[in-house]
């Protein structure tokens, strides 16, 4: 528990006499170790601990008579205040259909997290359409169609040989054409590093001109979080975050780092694999999360 | 590293960036760091540059243990492969299949993976693919009965290799592992020593929680390898020097793309100097 590990801190500290910055400073080394173990970003770990520093500072910790507790207190702050405030609702403002594209590295959840986000927007009233632009991975179409069956929501789906891009479009042509008000689409899982892939996401991009473009990231990401966010959003400036698998014990530092680096909200985060899985996210309780 | 008379406290954590940075994890960064300044505190400049890079890889080299070729003495050889959520199981599985047809082996794949969507015609397309026959039942099946199905075919069927794809589940998910257990049993039970490997999957962009992840698989099915996938991506896999360091189950082989071919054997020397860059 960070709380009982700052206290133990600074209670062999307190011996000492006054406090002074140094102990601060020992003090968020410990913080910044759970950061890391968290496995936030380096970088972003040696960011926000001078931010903290600079905060705690400014609060007078020094002459606290919980110094342990405050330092907590003021880096869960700032982590909520990072992550988002509060929630970021997904944007279906605008004229139907709106185009809604899910977009991440291999196995990252995107599939699950369509089906999961269709299930959602029906219950709220709308008219999803699911568009199975997955044209690599063996039986994508198929998993996609099996989700859309379990849910009863329609997917759009080519035949073999057709382009993702000729797919999205033809998906928001069917959803024009019978008037179903949001079009989720779902892309392969690329490497950044795979130009021509990442071209292919920015031309289905142009094509179909998403409202929103979610990046889905693996809830376990290590550093390399940063990495890939970064490369995604520089190629197609995504307008949110969906972080999966956060029903393991992993503690999800990745969402800080992604956020950090991308400004980009987190807008969900998949609790299961079923489609009622997915849930609005809250910064204050993956802040807890993160910091253990 | 370098321009300095000695290995100062600068180098020590631009050292420790790059590890951290490579999901080496703090505890065993720390460590290695404190063998550098142990060796190399009040050393000179020369012998500081070509030491630090020489005592990290040396030093990395021994917490990873030697990785040996897969068993395929038994016949038919079971291989189980197992690991969380979306890590590369099922392309891993197809990857195995070429592999061993390719070496003139009988390859057969049981479909285990009963419960995710289109599971078993993603695994369809890869026997297909590689000429493997494969034994399946309907999606929702027990997938401890398709096991069973798998090894009294696979005996009956003169089959080299039979490589047993189960359904992605988080350690956390007790059921699921008491499944998994259940499958393991059911295969012990039908063929004499089998499974003969159990190996884990582990995504390389995975980080600290991979080491949990490891800890409870092994502990539940008793690993005998690791394939570290995805490393053709900019992650570098650094958790699994705490994971071989502490489980002592060697990462037997490593996946390097989608297709059938970019499967490889674990190179430590290489994947030592990837990760210090
Ligand atoms: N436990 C859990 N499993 C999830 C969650 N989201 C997805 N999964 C599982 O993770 C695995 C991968 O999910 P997919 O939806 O196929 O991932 P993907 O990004 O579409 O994969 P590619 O298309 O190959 O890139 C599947 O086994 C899903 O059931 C989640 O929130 N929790
Ligand atoms: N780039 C790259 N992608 C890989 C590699 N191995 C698997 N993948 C991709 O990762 C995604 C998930 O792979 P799967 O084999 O379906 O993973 P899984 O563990 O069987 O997933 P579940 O059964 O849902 O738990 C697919 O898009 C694969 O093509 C690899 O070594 N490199
Ligand atoms: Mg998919
Ligand atoms: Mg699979």
């Amino acid at each position: 528990q960070i709380s009982d590990k700052l206290e133990g801190v600074f209670k062999k500290l307190r011996g000492q006499g006054k406090l002074t910055e140094a102990n601060i400073d020992e003090a968020l080394r410990e913080v910044r170790r759970a950061l890391l173990e968290a496995d936030v970003n380096y970088k972003v770990a040696r960011d926000f601990i001078k931010r903290v520093k600079e905060r705690a500072l400014g609060q007078d910790v020094l002459k606290s008579i919980t110094p342990g507790q405050q330092v907590v207190k003021v880096v869960h702050d700032e982590m909520v205040v990072l992550l988002g405030g509060e929630q970021a609702p997904l944007d279906l403002t605008g004229s139907p259909p709106l185009v809604v594209m899910m977009i991440g590295l291999q196995g990252a959840g995107k599939t699950t997290t369509a089906g999961k986000l269709a299930l959602q927007l029906k219950e709220k009233g709308r008219t999803p359409l699911l568009v199975a632009a997955d044209v690599y991975r063996p039986a994508a179409i198929d998993q996609l169609e099996v989700l859309g069956e379990s849910i009863d929501v329609g997917v759009y789906r080519a035949p073999d040989g057709t382009d993702p891009v000729e797919i999205a479009r033809g998906g928001l042509e069917l959803a024009k054409a019978t008037g179903l008000d949001t079009v989720i689409i779902d892309t392969a899982g690329r490497l950044h590093v795979d130009d021509e892939r990442m071209d292919e996401v920015a031309r289905i991009k142009d094509a179909v001109s998403p409202r929103e473009i979610l990046f889905v990231a693996d809830g376990a990401t290590g550093q390399d979080a940063v990495t890939a966010a970064s490369a995604f959003y520089e190629q197609l400036v995504f307008t949110g975050v969906v972080l999966t698998r956060l029903d393991s014990d992993t503690r999800g530092g990745a969402a800080l780092s992604i956020r950090e680096v991308t400004g980009v909200p987190i807008k969900y985060i998949g609790v299961s694999e079923k489609p009622d899985g997915l849930e609005v996210f809250h910064p204050d309780r993956l802040a807890s999360r993160i910091l253990g | 590293v370098g321009g300095k008379p000695r290995l100062d406290e600068e180098t020590l954590e631009e050292i420790e960036e790059i590890l951290i940075q490579a999901d080496i994890g703090v505890d065993t960064s720390m460590d290695l760091i404190e063998r550098l300044r142990e060796r190399y505190g009040d050393a000179d400049h020369e012998e500081v540059e070509q030491g630090v890079f020489d005592l990290l890889a040396r030093e990395l080299g021994s917490m990873l243990t030697v990785p040996t070729p897969i068993a395929s003495t038994h016949r038919p050889t079971i291989i189980l492969v197992v690991g969380v959520n979306g890590a590369g199981k099922t392309t891993t599985v197809g990857k195995l299949a070429k592999r061993f047809s390719d070496d003139g082996k009988k390859v057969m794949i049981a479909a285990c993976d009963t419960f995710r969507a289109a599971a078993i015609d993603q695994l369809e397309i890869w026997a297909e693919r590689t000429g493997a026959d494969i034994v399946r039942h309907q999606a929702g099946a027990d997938a401890a009965s398709v096991a069973y199905d798998a090894m009294e075919a696979a005996v009956a069927q003169g089959i080299d290799v039979v490589l047993i794809d189960t359904a992605g589940r988080l350690h956390t998910k007790v059921n699921l592992m008491e499944e998994l257990k259940k499958i393991q049993r059911v295969v012990a039970r039908t063929i004499e020593g089998a499974p003969h490997e159990t190996l884990l999957v582990l995504d390389a962009t995975t980080g600290q929680n991979a080491v949990e992840q490891a800890r409870a698989f092994h502990r539940d099915v008793s690993l005998t390898g690791l394939v570290l996938a995805k490393l053709d991506g900019t992650a570098k896999g650094g958790v699994i020097v705490a994971v071989t360091h502490e489980l002592d189950v060697p990462v037997r082989l490593v996946g390097l793309g989608e297709g059938e071919d970019d499967l490889q054997p674990f190179d430590p020397e290489h994947f030592i100097a990837a990760l210090l860059g």
